[in-house]
């Protein structure tokens, strides 16, 4: 279960100040998964107590709500990442984000942007299957492009499998939708290091030239997690 | 109550917070940083094991706008046949500007409760929150615990209980330790503080397998003046959540 408390004391009208929460959810904690498994009690709650001295925002196009926008995302993606950097068992944190220059990067700060679809929606829905996907490679520290490929086309978001580019920190694992002959034991080190350190795992993937931004956080599964989850009993 | 509240941090490390770069600089204080809020969290006997804290209690000094994310669904017929006592409630709650929907159509008594007092009241002034039970598939029963620990919470913060909000974590099917807790509260809203330690205890406290605390603040310029915006969150198994 997540649960969630923010405050800030900004003065804000409520019917922004709820907008201005689901957006930063959207960006943030309904990115994360460690498991898959979506609890009856997630709630997050976000109190303004408006005390700041600041002008009323009372509209989500004023360049004020914006900058409030801005620092709400970034609470809520800073506490979002610490949530599945401490997925049970985890070793270590996967974050999934595309950036402008149609890269997705898949790390412990990784960013997913699908290239040619919509927007940010459809970005982010792509990021969060990568991310959710069991990738028990990982934990494996397997190098394998493939169910990296296999998460990002089950995501429901189409695009065109011959522009697909994965690469795993700066190795290229594939591109134009063709596999690349790579560094094997290179990559499985860079795996491996991430891991040991409960560090990071950098994936970059396109999928075209679209213009949205999204970005997802998961974590890799280890047999920790069943462990920790069978002895967790009723 | 110092005391209690370093013992408190004793329990397990702050997680570290990966921030997006931006124009705010890190604070800390979580919940507590920004004006207007006190934290508290101490240890009642709700957890099945060991004495980290476990009540958490976040309020504010004054009306709070509230923006609430949880689990919504709309399927009235599938409450009406589990929890009769809230179907009127909920259609009231239909209004509810900022909800949508997940899949996700069980929603836990806490989650229906706080749905309901923000139905009616768009201000709020304290989160309660513990950690041991779920208070999840409690059936009506469930649901009388949450407002007998609102209604407790409420007289002792001498507030409404509608500006009281709730929030459970733990095991699923287990309702909470009502006596234990409402035991509990008179020790934690006198320990309540704007203390950075408090809001530390608050986010150690609402933990459940979490082997780190997750408690974040920035300050930034809005407008020409700094405000403060911080939290608290915890989570590390059943996580991919769907809220609207």
């Amino acid at each position: 279960t997540l649960l969630g408390v923010v405050t800030t004391d900004a003065l804000v009208a409520t019917d922004v100040w709820r907008k201005m929460v689901q957006v930063a959810v959207n960006r943030s904690f309904n990115q994360i998964t460690v498991d898959g498994d979506t609890s009856t009690n997630d709630t997050v709650i976000a109190l303004a107590s408006g005390i700041s001295g600041s002008t009323m925002i009372s509209s989500c196009d004023s360049y004020e709500a914006k900058q409030l926008q801005a620092c709400l995302d970034a609470v809520m993606q800073g506490l979002a990442k610490s949530i599945a950097w401490d997925g049970e068992g985890a070793t270590c944190l996967i974050e999934v984000l595309y950036n402008d220059d149609s890269i997705l990067k898949l790390y412990f700060q990784f960013i997913v942007k699908v290239i040619g679809a919509d927007g940010e929606a459809e970005a982010a829905k792509i990021a969060r299957s990568v991310a959710s996907s069991s990738l028990a490679a990982i934990y494996g520290r397997d190098p394998n492009w493939g169910r990296i490929a296999c998460a990002a086309g089950y995501a429901a978001i189409p695009f065109h499998p011959n522009e697909l580019c994965i690469s795993l920190g700066d190795i290229l694992l594939m591109d134009g939708g063709q596999p690349l002959p790579f560094d094997r034991a290179a990559a499985s080190a860079y795996l491996r290091k991430a891991g040991e350190t409960h560090g990071t795992v950098e994936i970059h993937i396109s999928v075209g030239k679209g213009p949205g931004i999204g970005q997802a956080w998961g974590c890799d599964l280890s047999y920790d997690y069943v462990k920790i989850n069978a002895e967790y009993t009723t | 109550v110092s005391s209690s509240m370093n013992e408190t941090s004793n329990y397990i490390p702050a997680a570290p917070i990966l921030l997006p770069e931006g124009p705010w600089k890190q604070i800390s204080g979580g919940v507590t940083a920004a004006k207007g809020f006190k934290a508290a969290g101490t240890y009642g006997g709700l957890r099945a094991k060991g004495e980290k804290p476990d009540l958490a209690l976040v309020t504010c000094d004054v009306d709070a706008i509230a923006a609430v994310l949880h689990f919504c669904f709309d399927s009235s017929i599938l409450i009406s046949s589990w929890f009769p006592a809230v179907r009127a409630d909920l259609c009231a709650f239909e209004n509810f500007p900022a909800c949508a929907f997940t899949t996700n159509v069980v929603a836990a008594a806490p989650v229906l409760y706080c749905k309901h007092v923000l139905g009616i009241s768009e201000t709020a002034r304290a989160v309660l929150i513990n950690a041991g039970q779920a208070n999840a598939a409690t059936g009506d029963a469930g649901y009388q615990d949450v407002i007998e620990c609102a209604k407790a919470l409420a007289q002792l913060l001498q507030m409404r209980s509608e500006e009281v909000l709730i929030e459970s974590t733990g095991v699923i099917g287990q309702r909470i330790k009502k006596e234990a807790l409402l035991n509990t509260l008179p020790r934690l809203v006198g320990s309540l503080s704007s203390t950075i330690e408090g809001a530390d205890s608050a986010a150690i406290a609402i933990t459940t397998t979490d082997l780190v605390s997750k408690s974040v603040a920035i300050e930034s310029e809005v407008g020409g003046t700094h405000i403060r915006v911080g939290g608290m969150a915890k989570g590390s198994g059943m996580i991919h959540p769907n809220m609207a």
